[in-house]
């Protein structure tokens, strides 16, 4: 702030000068507020996808839970991206609860995906990966959320239902399909539309503790006469789709030992 | 002390020329003048001040307060200024060179959490807890 103590000795004085701080000041302020927070330093993000898409959106909704503050709803700021105004608040009562226990939230950017277009007798999937390798060490996961966007299909007849199911890749394969294990799988109707999130808390506990096998994700859709479909035609929104649609995944977090700040 | 040296107190106190300063009873355990009571002051941290709005994304600042000044008992208070005075005469006496200067310190802390982008543009959403000093007094 601007109105901090500046005679020198430790003390904190009465007396507080109301001036703008000087630029070795600034730094100084800068350094011992960054200590505080636990930062080595300041990041410097890479917002060329602009600040406001799906998960800061999302981690918004939950800091404004956390902080009980009056804020501007994030429903208001998604209507203004959304021609339709779906009601459905982005932070369910799970998350909330999930929140309440943990001392950080951390949500992750989908870094690949592929859609692929295969020979029509192998099916269609979409390939997701997440690098859990920063999360701070004496971070345990209690929780974790795998989050995609389903926009309504109008195109089919609207009472059509979609199968879309969720994989752990367990093993890669150049020339065939890789191992996959089941994390959950569930009917859609063509209509429906909104946020659609998946839990893979044990997942992700088994990517930090070894790394070697995080090798993703997988969501494949199929209609209900068995046909396998890309997930564009079922209304899943990729990495070509508004920002603040876009997939990501959310992780909760208990600190095994508190962060002891170091003396400077 | 007995009733009649009371009233004799009582007499010398009503003559005595209203001055601000003490006398130095041997509860008086301060010689300095100005006594400032115990005050919470409020510092703002400005995220914005610090160039800072481009990685975090919530809140603008927080108020970083701290404590200064000396307790004071109000008397209908379970450690009323008597006890007080009685306490700290006794550990005068047991150990003059330390008496106890009842600190200003903060009681009551509150956490406050701080939403912002890492070097991946991954968001991470961390409670800080202790941060904001909610109330001062006495330990």
């Amino acid at each position: 702030g601007s109105n901090y103590s500046l005679d020198g000795n430790n003390e904190m004085h009465l007396g507080f000068i109301h001036r703008r701080l000087r630029t070795h000041e600034k730094r100084e302020m800068q350094k011992e507020i960054l200590s505080i927070l636990g930062l080595p330093h300041r990041p410097k993000p890479n917002l060329s996808q602009g600040k406001y898409n799906s998960a800061p959106l999302f981690m918004l909704d939950l800091y404004n839970t956390i902080s009980g503050e009056e804020k501007i709803p994030v429903e208001v700021k998604l209507s203004r991206y959304h021609s339709t105004t779906q009601s459905l608040p982005l932070a369910t009562y799970q998350e909330t609860a999930f929140l309440n226990d943990a001392d950080m939230v951390m949500s992750f950017v989908n870094l690949v995906e592929y859609d692929r277009e295969l020979s029509p007798q192998r099916r269609h999937h979409k390939e997701f990966k997440f690098n859990l390798s920063l999360i701070p060490d004496s971070e345990a996961i209690t929780a974790a959320e795998f989050r995609l966007y389903k926009e309504c299909v109008s195109r089919t007849i609207r009472n059509e239902t979609f199968l879309l199911k969720v994989y752990q890749v367990v093993k890669e394969h150049p020339d065939r399909e890789a191992d996959l294990f089941l994390l959950d799988s569930r009917r859609l109707w063509a209509a429906d539309e909104g946020w659609l999130e998946f839990d893979i808390t044990a997942t992700s506990n088994l990517w930090v503790m070894s790394p070697v096998h995080n090798l993703g994700l997988q969501v494949s859709l199929e209609t209900s006469s068995g046909l396998s479909i890309s997930s564009k035609e079922a209304g899943l929104v990729g990495r070509s789709g508004a920002l603040e649609k876009q997939p990501f995944m959310v992780a909760f977090f208990k600190i095994s030992n508190v962060h002891i700040r170091a003396p400077r | 002390s007995t009733g009649g040296k009371r009233r004799q107190q009582n007499r010398n106190r009503s003559t005595q020329p209203q001055d601000g300063s003490r006398s130095s009873a041997p509860a008086d355990y301060n010689s300095s003048d100005q006594k400032t009571p115990c005050r919470r002051h409020e510092l703002f941290v400005s995220f914005r001040e610090l160039g800072w709005q481009d990685w975090i994304i919530a809140p603008e600042g927080y108020a970083a307060n701290y404590c200064e000044g000396e307790c004071s008992f109000p008397l209908n208070a379970h450690m009323n200024a008597t006890n007080h005075a009685i306490v700290q005469t006794l550990v005068h006496l047991m150990n003059p060179e330390n008496v106890p200067k009842p600190c200003c310190a903060p009681t009551k802390l509150h956490a406050i959490s701080v939403l912002y982008f890492d070097d991946n543009s991954n968001v991470i959403l961390k409670k800080y807890q202790n941060m904001v000093v909610l109330a001062c007094g006495c330990h």
